[in-house]
Order: C-alpha cells, then structure tokens, then sequence
C-alpha cells in the first residue's frame, strides 16, 4: 500500500506544485515508484512535465467522477518510475458538479482503494490552493499533509488555519490524517523577514519543519516554461539541489532507506 | 453608483490581496470614497489593515448569506474615506453553505444592489485564489476586472484560462463585466523571465496592460506584519510609489479625474 501525501496549503504561491512536481522526481531518482495527482485545475502540475492537451484527455475530473478507474489515467513521464494523473480544463467544473454527487468528499478516498492494480511506494497530490472540494478530496484521502510554506507574513498566518482544517478533517472523515512536516520555500537570506517567519515557524512546529530549506533560486521558474522538472533542467543548481535533499530526507523520516 | 472593481486571478500569490489593499488606499488618498469587499476566508485584506478578531464579527459573510445588510458591516480604518467589509473565518464554510443557497452566484450582486445608503465612488472586491463559488460571486457583482499578473510562466499560463471564465461569465451572468486591466506585479528587472512575461502580455492585452508595473521591494511584504497599507508604512518606497501612481493610471483610465 503506497504512502499518499497531499501537498496543501489553501495559501495562493506558495511553492505546491513546484514542490509536487520536484519531490515526486526526487523521489522516483531515488528508486522509489512514484503517482502524481495534479487535483488543481489549472494543470501547473501536468504542464511542468511538458504534457499536451490531447495527453489531459482522460485525468483527474474523470477520476473523481468515476468514469475512469486511476490505472487508466495515468500518464509516463519523462522521469522513470513516475507516472502522473494529468488535470484538465474539465476539472474546474468539479467544484460545483461534486457537491451534488454521493460521497463528494471522498471520491478521490474511493478511487484510490479501488486502484489494486496501482502498485507504487507513494502517491504525491498537487492540491490547488483555497479549501476548495477538491481540496478536501486531497485530504480525505491522504495519509500525511506535506505544507509548503513562503516565509512571508500572511502565508504564516495561513497556517494556523490549516492546521485547525487538517484536525477537522482528522475528527469527522479521516482518522489517518497527520501533518507529516512543512518545508520552508522561496527562501532569501537577504530578506530578513525569512529569518523571522523560520524562527517562529521552528519553534511552534519543531521536528515537523524539514531541515531542507528551498532557496529562492531563478532556474525553479525557469525549468515549468521548458516543461521539465528542475532537477531535469538544471541539476547542478540551488533549488534542484535542494529538492533532491528534501526528497532523502523524506524518507530518512519514513524510515525507508 | 460605485464602479465595482473584483481584483481577481485564481492563480494563487500573484499580489491580488496587496494590490487591493494598496490601490485602495491610493484611491482613497487621491480624495475618492472608497468600500474594499474582503471576500478571501484568508482575510488577508483585512489582516492587511490591522483588524482584529472582534472588529470582523460582522463580515462579507454575514453579507453574502443575508443576515447583515452592506452598510452594518463596513469597518473604518486608519485611511480617511477607505471603509473594509472585513472576512471572518466563516467565510471558508460559505464556499459549501452557499451552494445550496437560492441565488447562489449573486448573492454579492443582489447585496450591492440593495445598497442605497451606502454611497461610493469604487468597490474594490479581494478575490481568493481559485475559481470558487466566491470568486464567482464577485465577477458576477463586478462592472470591471483588474487582474493582478505575477510575472513568472504558471501566472501567464493562467491568464487565458481567466479570460476564457471571464468571457462565460459575461454571457451567462452579468453583461456588462469587462476586463479593465492586467497590473503586473513582483517585477524584478534582475530576472529576465518578467521581460519577457511583460512582452507576451503587452503584445496580446496591448493597452489593457497597465503602464505601471509593481516592483518586487522587501517592504510590501514587510507592511502586513505592521497591519498598514505599504503606502502608510513607507511611502518613499518604490512599492508605495508605485501603487500611488497606478490609482492615478486607473482614475485617467476611468477620466475620473
Ligand atoms: N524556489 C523557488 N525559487 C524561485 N521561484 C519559485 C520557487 N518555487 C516556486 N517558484 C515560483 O513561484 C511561483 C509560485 O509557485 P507555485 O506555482 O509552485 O506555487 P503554488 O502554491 O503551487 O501556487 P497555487 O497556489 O497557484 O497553486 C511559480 O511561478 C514558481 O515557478
Ligand atoms: N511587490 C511586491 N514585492 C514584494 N512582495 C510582494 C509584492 N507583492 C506581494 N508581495 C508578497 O507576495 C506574497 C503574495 O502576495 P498576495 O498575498 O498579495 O497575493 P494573492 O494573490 O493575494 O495571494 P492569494 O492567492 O493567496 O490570495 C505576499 O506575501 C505579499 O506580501
Ligand atoms: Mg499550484
Ligand atoms: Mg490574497
């Protein structure tokens, strides 16, 4: 049974899916078998992987309203051992197509249970920001809520927030729900509001704040307009450095050498 | 009657919220009387002007479901003619609540319209991030976009995606919604990205694109912790200057002199 990781944070630019996108390859060049679920319609996940329309034709949106079983909506990439659930236009429909469905916060939940042809180590969802249905699907089903977070002022605020929605979530739809660990991101050592917004972020959540800091670094916007992830586009540099980091100290705190 | 402006983008962190604070403040400071709507569950807008728990008992909430009139929820703040419709934690459920509600998508329309006492020259609505049930509410109340545009390959990617929702929602909901202008915003002449952001976007919206563009300048970011507006919390600054001057491009865009 794989490891499902929600990348949350309804905070808007935050680092989400750039986050999704280079851990999950980070992930799969450690040798581990990897599924991206880009849950955000405007598809930044499918694009940093230089998808076309006609390769989104079957995704997410049919995944959650059930026509397509996940096996069949998943898409290679140019990552070994990571395939992708592409997002489509359609899916920014779901928001209020979903609400009238059964079981509408626990679609994803149910798809993902019936995927037992699905064999993989971890599964990674790209979530969209604000606390959408989609979001909460995301949530639903995941074990673990990895939290990007811009050391900024009202990205900090954010947070408490979000870690009042995750025990919410945890109480009436998932038992299973933790908060594995926020990963600071777009960090400036020039700009000394980062150093503030760490402090305090270190000392309310401890352990849970990953030693890997992301460094603001120009290549990590760079590499989406190519269609490649970082660590693709330029190894050698800061940010895909970071990110190949972030990714062995996950599983490090897996316990999954 | 006000000109409703929704400052909206579902990309998430491209500068909706300090764009909304500081253009209002600007417009205000040039002697109009202006309403900031705080339509974000974030309430960083109403974070953004020093707000404290028990000033947003009554908010875009209490509005948007009817049980408090426009005028009961308006909130002074230190910038003399500029009024905020504050957002509470509330709002995050009314994504789901207002579903069911008859009406659901102009709500926000129906409460302006119903507005007669409360007499303005501009709304400015805060939208969050993502297309949501509130985001919709806000296009639908709107005469008028303004869509602040972060400079970087995903933010561009999602212009057309907004324009395209634009357009739907003028032939479904409210014919009268035009798109006023794209502001770009967190330039950063180091990063060629943004020259060549700026180019694409000048060569298709042509003179919807605002001449004056938004610096990326430390203190903008810093002015939230300090609950002001950047234009009270350093004037001389090149983020205050520049939002100074982009209320006075959109009063000679409005020939409101
Ligand atoms: N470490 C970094 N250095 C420089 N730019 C970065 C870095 N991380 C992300 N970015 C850029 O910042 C912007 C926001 O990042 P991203 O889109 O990943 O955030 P997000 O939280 O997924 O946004 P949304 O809330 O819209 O889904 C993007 O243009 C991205 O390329
Ligand atoms: N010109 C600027 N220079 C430096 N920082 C900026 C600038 N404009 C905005 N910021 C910072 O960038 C972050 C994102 O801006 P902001 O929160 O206004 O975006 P948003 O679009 O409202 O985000 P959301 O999608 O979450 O609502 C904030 O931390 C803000 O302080
Ligand atoms: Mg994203
Ligand atoms: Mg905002």
């Amino acid at each position: 049974k794989p490891r499902v990781v929600a990348i949350a944070n309804q905070k808007g630019g935050v680092g989400k899916t750039t986050t999704a996108i280079n851990l999950a390859t980070g992930l799969a060049a450690a040798g581990k078998r990897v599924v991206l679920i880009d849950l955000d319609p405007q598809g930044n996940a499918s694009t940093g992987f230089g998808l076309t329309p006609e390769q989104r034709q079957t995704g997410s949106y049919e995944v959650l309203e059930g026509s397509a079983p996940l096996a069949t909506a998943l898409i290679g990439t140019m990552v070994p051992g990571l395939t992708i659930v592409p997002a489509n236009v359609e899916l920014s429909g779901a928001e209020i197509e979903l609400v009238d469905l059964e079981h509408r916060e626990s679609r994803l939940a149910r798809a993902l249970a019936a995927a037992n042809d699905v064999d993989v180590d971890y599964v990674l969802i790209d979530c969209p920001p604000s606390l959408t249905l989609l979001t909460l699907n995301a949530l639903v089903a995941a074990d673990f809520v990895l939290v990007p977070l811009q050391c900024e002022f009202f990205a900090l605020e954010g947070l408490a927030h979000l870690v009042r929605t995750i025990e919410r979530i945890r109480a009436r739809f998932n038992q299973r729900l933790q908060l594995e660990g926020v990963v600071l991101t777009m960090y400036d050592k020039r700009n000394n509001l980062c150093e503030q917004v760490e402090a305090d972020v270190r000392a309310v959540f401890g352990e849970r704040v990953y030693q890997t800091v992301i460094p603001r670094n120009i290549k990590v916007s760079e590499a989406p307009s190519h269609g490649k992830p970082v660590i693709l586009y330029d190894v050698r540099c800061a940010g895909a450095q970071a990110y190949v980091m972030l990714a062995s100290e996950m599983l490090r705190r897996f316990n999954d050498g």
